[in-house]
């Protein structure tokens, strides 16, 4: 099924 | 000073009604180049990014950025006093803590002025890096709603395997499962009937139901969606936004511990 992570795993604050 | 002027108001009508479930409040930043909105859902499991141009507007003017701070469900109270062929104008004074709607019939006869608060709210943008997406699939955005909507009844997610055959959506559930397969169109009468598929290598990603649903409230707004994908990034959704901008939506992946 696999997990939901954060969108800001994947992208950085700018 | 601020002023933009849509003829076609009724573009304006349909972003809010693709961003409202997913955002309760957001800062729509106006610049010389036009306006830009970009927030996380209050999950941050999804990011959406909307971009309307300068160009695109009948009439648009800023004299110095300006960054108004809203609450999208005050905003579309609003936008809701306006009939579906009203002129819409946006219009702010430098600094000012009130942006007003003025609400034009097409025959000038009726003019109403509605005026709402602003937010100051705590800008947290993330940068999105330039991607080329393994697939990029562009399919009627009717279509995808549907496959979406049906799919739920399966499953809290759904798999999307895209190959060179073509693009297949996928959900289980204690109900049983779904499949439903889409192959790239060899010929259609509407460009917008079209499956066009651009694959660089095969892709499955697995995505929660509940978000692509959202997305899809941007239906109305265009009759083609994009999904672009990679291994292991957020999926982009996209609609065009008439001929003025576009409205994008992150999707972080579900993925493996």
């Amino acid at each position: 099924e696999g997990r939901q992570h954060p969108i800001e795993m994947f992208y950085a604050r700018e | 000073m601020f002023e933009a002027r849509l003829v076609h108001g009724n573009l304006l009508k349909k972003v809010l009604d693709a961003i409202k479930d997913l955002l309760t409040e957001a800062s729509w930043d106006c610049a010389d180049s036009g306006i830009q909105l970009q927030a996380m859902d209050n999950s941050h499991v999804s990011l959406v990014s909307v971009n309307l141009r300068a160009e695109g507007f009948d009439k648009y003017r800023c004299d110095r950025n300006l960054i108004m701070g809203m609450d999208l469900t005050s905003m579309s109270k609003i936008l809701k006093c306006s009939a579906s062929d009203d002129i819409i104008t946006m219009k702010a004074q430098d600094n000012a803590d009130t942006v007003s709607f003025i609400f034009e019939s097409p025959s000038q006869e009726k003019v109403s002025d509605y005026q709402m608060k602003l937010m100051n709210l705590d800008q947290d943008h993330l940068g999105i890096p330039e991607t080329e997406y393994a697939c990029v699939i562009k399919m009627p955005s009717g279509e995808f709603a549907r496959i979406c909507r049906d799919l739920s009844n399966f499953g809290e997610n759904i798999v999307i395997a895209c190959s060179k055959e073509g693009v297949k959506f996928s959900a289980a559930g204690d109900i049983g499962t779904a499949n439903v397969k889409l192959a790239q169109t060899s010929s259609v009468d509407k460009e917008e009937d079209a499956v066009v598929i651009d694959m660089q290598e095969p892709v499955t990603l697995t995505f929660a139901c509940r978000y692509l649903n959202m997305f899809t409230k941007a239906t109305p707004l265009s009759p083609q969606v994009s999904l672009s994908m990679h291994p292991d990034v957020p999926l982009v959704v996209e609609y065009a936004i008439g001929e003025i901008g576009q409205i994008q939506y992150f999707l972080a992946p579900k993925i493996g511990d």
